[in-house]
């Protein structure tokens, strides 16, 4: 564990718990894609499937655990409990177009041909693009609340900071895992335009439009 | 060849 790794941790868990709190304090969904945390449930699933098979450590298995209750918490909220507020019209994005190759990607492209590593080379890949349909809707919508840009901004930023992670492990620990590095780094690139507009507008106290 | 199907990042 390193202090990048540790910082990308918990800026992903704030951002799971910014998701989880504002949709329950103002019980509303509006402006949340409930298609790109259908696919992070589909990714920490597919990923943490080895909570049953290894025990890496107390803090390892709490944060898989708190990971998969919150997106699977997020998913009630936007489909059940305040499902009228769900904005339909604005989260069109076909997830289809993001399941499919990534699957395919996932069965050519890993490092053992095995059903848990398979899975979890799919689960990296799916993560790359799961905001996609996110970022697709607040373009559509033209805004969003600041209170989603803050989660948006905490959850591009963990991936970031696993990026340092990785050049840290690399130098340190002679430690490197490809799918996992070219995978965060287009994570993390389709954040970019995203973290432009925050860092000028959201940090000014200004609403995040995106230019119509 | 445990270690390279062994992930501890989340």
């Amino acid at each position: 564990m390193n202090i990048f790794r540790l910082s990308g941790d918990l800026s992903h868990l704030l951002a799971v718990i910014i998701l989880v709190l504002k949709i329950w304090t103002t019980r509303s969904c509006a402006g949340i894609s409930g298609k790109s945390q259908i696919l992070f449930a589909i990714v920490y699933v597919t990923r943490y499937l080895d909570l049953v098979t290894t025990f890496v450590s107390v803090y390892n298995t709490s944060m898989k655990v708190i990971f998969i209750g919150a997106s699977f918490a997020t998913i009630y909220l936007m489909y059940s409990k305040f499902k009228a507020t769900y904005d339909h019209n604005h989260d069109s994005f076909r997830i289809e177009f993001l399941l499919a190759p990534t699957v395919i990607l996932a069965l050519l492209i890993n490092q053992k041909f095995t059903v848990l590593e398979v899975l979890w080379t799919f689960s990296i890949y799916l993560e790359s693009v799961a905001i996609l349909p996110q970022l697709f809707m607040v373009s559509k919508t033209g805004e969003a609340e600041s209170i989603t840009s803050h989660y948006l901004f905490a959850l591009g930023s963990y991936r970031g900071l696993y990026l340092l992670n990785w050049i840290y492990r690399y130098y340190a620990e002679d430690h490197y895992e490809l799918i996992a590095i070219v995978s965060g780094i287009v994570q993390t690139v389709l954040y970019c335009d995203f973290f432009y507009l925050y860092i000028t507008k959201v940090l000014k106290g200004k609403k995040l439009q995106l230019p119509a | 060849d445990f270690k390279s199907s062994f992930h501890d990042e989340l």
